[in-house]
């Protein structure tokens, strides 16, 4: 039996709309830990991890770790039907086939049952290992979503390189080249409009944009995402989810051959 | 020109 109660159903909402562009299906994990997800695009480029912890729900009941494997365009769907202030309540039993999303309005005045059918997914599960990073950047998600559709209106990947003038994001293409240099900034009142560059060494990584873009479907969780990098590593792109957890996306870099 | 990698050699699979 599992029973995960959300009072901020928003929430989930923007989670699927952050990763249905990425990834089609995808098991669900249910733990004692929390709700979560892992899983990869069909190209094996980029992978998305979800976390959404236990302590963040306001009921938490999950008798054994459960998988279930949906269609996050179905998933979508029936979420869409959810009110942005509505309290979302997921359940499924144990050995079913479907899983119930129900929609309660704040006023308790209108009650809604979907209930969608899992389906049976093969995915490889992923090691990530944990790496000290030469670079972390730290900056408001709505810049970083610009710079990238910005960028990809000129080029096809961009270059990211950390050194101690900032953060510069370079692009090239037929019609020209742009670079977008964003310093460390501190000073404003404001905290979620705060640049932070924490540098060991200096880094320069290229990525493509499409995946990038993709990423920055998630910046509605999170005024500030976090881009982890280091030579030769896939770049680690967070978005915190308020007292919950997180949405990591991780992309393999292009390398010089 | 540069070559896209996977998460494949990146991320053991376990």
């Amino acid at each position: 039996m599992l029973e995960l109660r959300l009072v901020q159903g928003s929430l989930l909402k923007k989670v699927l709309e952050a990763i249905r562009e990425l990834v089609t299906d995808a098991n669900f994990d249910c733990s004692g830990t929390g709700f979560s997800l892992q899983a990869m695009d069909s190209s094996h480029v980029a992978l998305v991890a979800l976390l959404l912890r236990a302590e963040g729900f306001e009921h938490y009941r999950c008798d054994r770790n459960l998988s279930m494997g949906m269609n996050l365009n179905n998933m979508a769907k029936m979420l869409r039907c959810a009110g942005n202030d509505d309290i979302i309540t997921i359940k499924a039993d144990d050995g079913s086939d479907t899983v119930t999303f129900m929609f309660e309005s704040p006023k308790q005045d209108k009650i809604a049952d979907f209930e969608m059918k899992l389906m049976d997914i093969d995915s490889e599960h992923l090691g990530i290992p944990d790496s000290e990073y030469q670079a972390i950047v730290r900056m408001p998600s709505a810049e970083f979503m610009r710079i990238c559709k910005d960028l990809s209106s000129i080029g096809d990947t961009v270059i990211i390189s950390v050194t101690k003038e900032g953060v510069k994001f370079s692009t090239s293409g037929e019609i020209g080249s742009a670079n977008i240099v964003c310093r460390q900034n501190q000073t404003v009142d404001k905290p979620e409009e705060a640049t932070v560059i924490e540098m060991q060494e200096p880094v320069s990584l290229t990525f493509a944009l499409r995946y990038m873009n993709s990423f920055t479907k998630a910046s509605s969780l999170s005024d500030q995402v976090t881009i982890s990098l280091s030579s030769e590593l896939p770049v680690v792109v967070e978005y915190k989810i308020a007292e919950m957890g997180y949405i990591r996306f991780y992309l393999a870099p292009k390398i010089e051959e | 020109t540069s070559t896209q990698k996977t998460l494949d050699i990146f991320f053991r699979s376990s």
